[in-house]
């Protein structure tokens, strides 16, 4: 669905966010 | 038969696709669907993390997403 999606994407920007 | 994996992820696939042009994480997801690649949400996520962590991409501001994008 789009809405976990969204999760996912947040998700990874959260990993990508903490290292970069 | 079970349907298998079409897709994979790896640092090699995700390489090409930054290198054909700049995406968002958002973008790469869709690629690697979960039911194309038979991983799970989380596995998905994390290991989309690492192979970005160790590809280290350039990154730009497109339409106020960042998106990923690599050169040859």
């Amino acid at each position: 669905s789009s809405s976990e999606a969204d999760e996912m994407a947040a998700a990874l920007d959260l990993e990508l966010n903490d290292f970069m | 038969t079970p349907s298998s994996s079409d897709v994979q992820l790896t640092e090699e696939a995700v390489r090409r696709y930054l290198i054909r042009k700049p995406m968002t994480t958002k973008d790469l997801l869709k690629k690697f669907q979960t039911k194309r690649t038979g991983l799970s949400s989380e596995q998905t996520v994390n290991v989309l993390a690492q192979i970005l962590k160790r590809l280290n991409p350039e990154r730009k501001n497109v339409n106020d997403k960042m998106h990923f994008y690599l050169t040859e």
